[in-house]
C-alpha cells in the first residue's frame, strides 16, 4: 500500500505557497486522486487510504474541481542520473522499485533463492 | 537438485516433474526436474518457466522459457523488454554467454534472475526484495512454492547418509551400507570426486558437499561447475556477505519448524 507516498507527493505539490489559486489546487488534487487509484488494490481496508479518498472528494467539491483535467507533478522531482536516458526519462518512477520503495529511510531487504545440480 | 531457499535453508531434493519455485503477485517460476540416471531419485532441472505478471504502466505479462540445450536470450514472444508500456525498459534480458548464461533484470520489482545451462542441465538463481517475495493475495496457496517453504520432507534426500559425503572437516568416508539411491557406475572414486570438487570449491561448505554428491551420483564432471556457478551467483545476488557459505543442512519441513516450540 503506497498511500503515504501519495500523501507526501500531494503535500509537496501544494506546499509551495502559491498554490492558493484553484487551477493549481485542482491539478494537485487530480494527481492525488490518480495516485490513490493506482494503489487502491493493495490498500484495501487501510484507514489512511480511505480517509485520503474522502478528503480528496471534499476538497475537490470545495474548490469546484472537475474530475478531468491536468494533474500537477510533485515539485521536487529528482533528475534521473546520466546514462541510459531512454530508460530513465520515460520510465515512470513506479517502474523503478528502489526509487518508489515506500520506506525511503530503509533500503529494501533482499533475499536469494537458488536451484542447481542434482 | 540442491535448493537454497529465501530463508537460507539448504536442501537436496527429488521433486521430480513440475514444481513451483516462486508464486506471488508479480512473478511465477516453475521448474521441471528429471532423473539424472534412469530410475535414480536424484533429479536435475531440465525445463524452467518464468512468468512476469502484468504490472501497472510498467510491463505487460511476459514469459521466459528455457530447456536443456535451449537457453534463449529473449522472452517467448521474441522481445527482450517489458513490451509497449511506458516503463517497458524496467524489464530487460541480457545474454551473458550465448546459450549458457542469461540475466534478467526486473527493475520495477527490484529483482535480478540468473539462468544458466551447465552441462546438460539448468540452474536458477534470484535476488528479490522480501516485500515482493511476500506479496501474495492468498496466503494459503503460497505454501507450495519451494523457494519459500523448501521441499516437503518426503522429497528431501539426506545426501551425506547416501554416499558418505564428507562433512566439514571430515575425511572422505566409505558409502553407508544401505543406500536408497542407486549409485552411478564407479566412474568416480571417492578421492577423485573430492579432489575435483575441492579444486573449484576450496571451502568445504554445503556447495562443496553438493558437488561431491553430484559427481558420485552421476559421474558427470559438469556438476562441479554447477555447484561452482551456484556459489558465484550467491556471491553476486546474496545481500548478506556473511551468509555466502552454508554449513548446516536443514532436514525438517520449514512449516513444521515454524510450529516447533
Amino acid at each position: 500500500c503506497k498511500i503515504l507516498k501519495c500523501n507526501s507527493d500531494f503535500w509537496r505539490a501544494t506546499s509551495g505557497g502559491h498554490t492558493e489559486d484553484t487551477p493549481e489546487v485542482c491539478s494537485a488534487l487530480r494527481a492525488y486522486a490518480y495516485c490513490t487509484r493506482r494503489t487502491a488494490r493493495t490498500c484495501r481496508g487501510d484507514l489512511a487510504y480511505h480517509s485520503a479518498v474522502h478528503g480528496i472528494e471534499d476538497l475537490m467539491s470545495q474548490h469546484n474541481c472537475s474530475k478531468d483535467g491536468p494533474t500537477s507533478q510533485p515539485r521536487l522531482r529528482t533528475l534521473p542520473p546520466a546514462g541510459d536516458s531512454q530508460e530513465r526519462s520515460d520510465s515512470p518512477e513506479i517502474c523503478h522499485y528502489e526509487k518508489s520503495f515506500h520506506k525511503p529511510s530503509a533500503a529494501p531487504n533482499y533475499t536469494h533463492c537458488g536451484l542447481f545440480g542434482d | 537438485p540442491h535448493l537454497r531457499t529465501f530463508t537460507d535453508r539448504f536442501q537436496t531434493c527429488k521433486v521430480q516433474g513440475a514444481w513451483p519455485l516462486i508464486d506471488n503477485n508479480y512473478l511465477n517460476v516453475q521448474v521441471t526436474n528429471t532423473p539424472v540416471l534412469p530410475g535414480s531419485a536424484a533429479t536435475a532441472t531440465s525445463k524452467l518457466t518464468i512468468i512476469f505478471k502484468n504490472f501497472q504502466e510498467c510491463v505487460d505479462q511476459k514469459v521466459y522459457q528455457a530447456e536443456m540445450d535451449e537457453l534463449p536470450a529473449a522472452f517467448a514472444d521474441g522481445s527482450k523488454n517489458g513490451g509497449d508500456k511506458h516503463g517497458a525498459n524496467s524489464l530487460k534480458i541480457t545474454e551473458k554467454v550465448s546459450g549458457q548464461h542469461v540475466e534478467i533484470q526486473a527493475r520495477y520489482i527490484g529483482t535480478t534472475i540468473v539462468v544458466r545451462q551447465v552441462g546438460r542441465y539448468l540452474t536458477f538463481a534470484i535476488r528479490m526484495p522480501e516485500e515482493v517475495v511476500n506479496a501474495v493475495d492468498d496466503r494459503d496457496s503460497q505454501g507450495l512454492y519451494l523457494c519459500l517453504r523448501g521441499c516437503p520432507l518426503n522429497q528431501q534426500i539426506e545426501f551425506q547418509a547416501v554416499h558418505g559425503v564428507p562433512m566439514e572437516g571430515q575425511g572422505a568416508r566409505k558409502p553407508a551400507a544401505s543406500s536408497p539411491v542407486p549409485t552411478a557406475p564407479e566412474t568416480f572414486p571417492y578421492e577423485t570426486a573430492v579432489a575435483k570438487c575441492k579444486e573449484k570449491l576450496p571451502v568445504e561448505d554445503l556447495y562443496y558437499q553438493a558437488c561431491v554428491f553430484d559427481l558420485l551420483t552421476t559421474g558427470d564432471v559438469n556438476f562441479t561447475l554447477a555447484a561452482y556457478y551456484a556459489l558465484e551467483d550467491v556471491k553476486m545476488l546474496h545481500s548478506n556477505k556473511d551468509k555466502l557459505h552454508l554449513y548446516q543442512r536443514t532436514r525438517e519441513f520449514p512449516g513444521q519448524a515454524a510450529a516447533a516450540p
